[in-house]
């Protein structure tokens, strides 16, 4: 079950 | 230079024993005043690692500039195995390093092993985390949080973590079946660390990648208790607290399809 979620979408680069 | 000696090499062993199967090459940044940290993300971008040894981890800590040490986290795992858990462990390193000295101490024999490691140039993003309010936090024994998370990865690839005021549900769903781990918060006031405490501003429900707590757990020899922070669609956060600093893991959920 599910899709695997990345921390990019939470995270910003700096 | 860098100078920093550890009373026992067992913290740096267990400390990269915890993160190497997850980030292979990461730079640990040095400074007098923050000790050691490091951040770094797994390949598929879906677990952080920040760690932070304070300079009170270590028995004597000194760093005249800040340094970047890139290590390449298998060499040096191969490079602590050479010595003792309870013998002293001194990293050196100069101010602009190509490798790192690594010194092992017996305490009782006139014993002492050096190790060089040759240093890399890593590039890395980093990422910034902001200090997020969390809907629900759990602090439970380290070793309980581990055997759930390896014995339920014998049933599906998948955990589901759900968090009510009353009670926190492991729940896992396969092909050969299901099953449930329900714990319920209690204090043990003779030995505070089996305590189970749930902080709940509102309930969650989470699912996680099986494997990726089972990088996780590789911790839990760090300390005796784990805090899992879970806030609605948003990474969890894992802490174990070292004698002087943290070890975190940042981890993605799962959403549905």
């Amino acid at each position: 079950g599910g899709v695997q979620g990345r921390l990019d979408g939470f995270f910003k680069v700096s | 230079m860098l100078e920093g000696k550890f009373e026992e090499a067992s913290l740096l062993k267990k400390v990269i024993e915890s993160i190497k199967d997850s980030v292979k090459l990461c730079n640990f940044n040095c400074s007098q005043s923050k000790g050691i940290t490091v951040q770094a993300i797994d390949d598929s971008r879906v677990l952080l690692i920040a760690l932070k040894i304070d300079s009170g981890s270590f028995q004597e800590f000194r760093c005249d500039r800040d340094l970047v040490l890139g290590l390449d986290l298998e060499s040096l795992s191969k490079i602590l195995k050479q010595g003792n858990n309870e013998d002293y462990l001194t990293i050196i390193a100069e101010d602009s390093p190509d490798s790192l000295l690594v010194v092992f101490e017996d305490k009782k024999k006139d014993r002492i092993s050096e190790f060089s490691l040759k240093l890399m140039d890593i590039d890395s993003d980093v990422l910034t985390i902001d200090d997020m309010e969390h809907d629900c936090s759990i602090t439970m024994p380290a070793y309980e949080f581990a055997k759930i998370a390896r014995d339920m990865k014998t049933l599906s690839e998948s955990l589901q973590i759900i968090i009510t005021k009353d009670s926190v549900k492991f729940n896992a769903e396969g092909q050969i079946g299901s099953g449930s781990i329900i714990l319920k918060p209690h204090t043990d006031m003779e030995k505070p660390d089996e305590s189970i405490k749930i902080e709940l501003n509102q309930p969650v429900v989470l699912t996680f990648g099986a494997k990726y707590l089972n990088d996780i757990v590789k911790a839990t020899a760090l300390s005796s208790t784990v805090t899992i922070k879970l806030t609605d669609k948003a990474p969890a956060l894992f802490e174990y607290r070292l004698p002087s600093g943290y070890l975190r893991y940042y981890l993605a959920p799962k959403f549905d399809d």
